[in-house]
This record gives C-alpha cells, structure tokens and sequence, in this order.
C-alpha cells in the first residue's frame, strides 16, 4: 500500500471499473492482467502481487 | 463412415437483471493503513459513477465488522424497493481467512460472507454479491518468475518480464468449500 496513492489493488479495481465496459469476470481479468505487469518494491526488491477471482455467478454481471 | 459433424452453438447470454437498488458497504480500519483515505475515495468515485448508494465505516473494531454486516443485511431486506446488488468491500490487515479489527482482535471472513448468502438474507436471494477483500492473507512474498524462456526479449522499465508465481489458472471445484460433492 502506498502511503498517499492508496492500495494497487484498490487503485486498479476502481479505474477498471469506472473507465471499462464489460461482465465483471472480464473487467477482473483486466484487474489481474495489469497487476501481473506492475513491479512494486518492497525494501529495494521488486515483488509481484495479484488477487485471486472465486465465482459462483450464474449469470453475466454488468456493473456498467 | 461417415463423421457426423457438431456444430457447437454460442452461449445464451443472460444478465442479472440490475434495474432495482445497488447497495454498498465499505469497511476499512485505517489504524496503521497509511494511504486508505486514498482507497475509500477511490471507491466512493466508483460507487457514485456505478450508481450504488455506499455507507462507508471506518476503524470497525473486529465484532462491528460484524454487526456492521447484520445491519447492512437487515437495511438490505427491509429496503423499500427490489434490491439488484450488494457490493461489500472489506480493507484491513490480515491473515488467511481472517480479518484484524481496529481492535487487534480476528474475525472469519467466512462468518461475514455468510451473512449475505443466500439462506440469510431473502433480499439478495439470486442476486450478485461482490466481496473485495484488501488484505494480507499471509506472509509470504512473491518475487515473480521470468517469462520469454529463450526467445529473445526486450527488457524495459516499463515492461518487466516477470510474473507474479500465481496467475493463468482456473481453478473450478465441483462444490463450494465444506460441502460435499455428490
């Protein structure tokens, strides 16, 4: 977590979510994709995050 | 013979139906979270613009996390209209399955799912819920593995060949955690 911008997690989420259209399956795969390509540094060493999606969803899901 | 041939056909698409109420819970415990105001922004940027009407609580100790929830249930069953989605977001320190209160005390992640499911709350019946949890969920550190094996690679800053450890799987199970599969 950056102390002033927030969460990446956080931060990504909510720019996918306001800025693309689609099922959210889809815009979480967008979430994960851009999380697999950040590096945040830890401590001087580049470390990569990335969340991980569970679904029981029946149907599409459009928050858009 | 002759090969009887399949033509598979494309999926029936069917969508929630999201014309009723969207209702948001968020969480958070800023004690020793530095940049979450950030983060509850963020989200309150977001709810405005998805059209769901958020209540955000900051620095729930862990039992208000959970009666934050059984309220949040109950407004969601006695709201005045049809309900569409619930939208929770959960933001704490943490371990796996457990979530630190402002208090230093744990609460289950599973005991706050279960509030909304769908035995619980008649509302959100068949309706979406979306849990995001912004939480450690252990200790340990991902420094990533290189991809591109041999081929040649243009490295650049802005471009890291590395992955995180774990990404590009599906895993389904044949039934959800605790139950049995029959």
């Amino acid at each position: 977590r950056h102390d002033v911008d927030g969460s990446t997690f956080i931060q990504t989420l909510t720019d996918v979510f306001c800025n693309r259209k689609g099922p959210i399956l889809q815009l979480l795969t967008e979430v994960t994709r851009r999380m697999a390509k950040a590096e945040l540094v830890q401590e001087g060493t580049a470390r990569k995050v990335n969340p991980e999606i569970e679904s029981t969803l029946r149907k599409q899901l459009y928050l858009q | 013979m002759e090969e009887e041939m399949i033509h598979p056909r494309p999926l029936q698409e069917e969508a929630y139906d999201m014309s009723g109420a969207r209702l948001a819970l968020t969480l958070c415990v800023m004690k020793a979270r530095e940049g979450s105001e950030a983060d509850i922004s963020a989200l309150e940027h977001m709810f405005k613009q998805l059209r769901f009407e958020n209540t955000t609580k900051r620095d729930p100790t862990a039992q208000q996390f959970q009666e934050e929830l059984k309220n949040f249930q109950d407004v969601i069953d006695n709201w005045k209209e049809p309900v569409s989605c619930a939208f929770v977001v959960l933001m704490a320190h943490g371990e796996e399955g457990l979530l630190k209160g402002e208090d230093g005390e744990m609460v289950k992640l599973d005991d706050l799912f279960e509030t909304l499911n769908n035995k619980n709350c008649r509302a959100l019946r068949g309706k979406p819920k979306i849990y995001i949890v912004q939480a450690c969920r252990g200790e340990h550190r991902d420094l990533g593995e290189t991809i591109g094996g041999d081929e040649m690679v243009m490295v650049t800053k802005d471009e890291p060949q590395t992955i995180p450890t774990y990404t590009d799987t599906v895993h389904v199970y044949s039934t959800v955690e605790g139950h049995l599969a029959y």
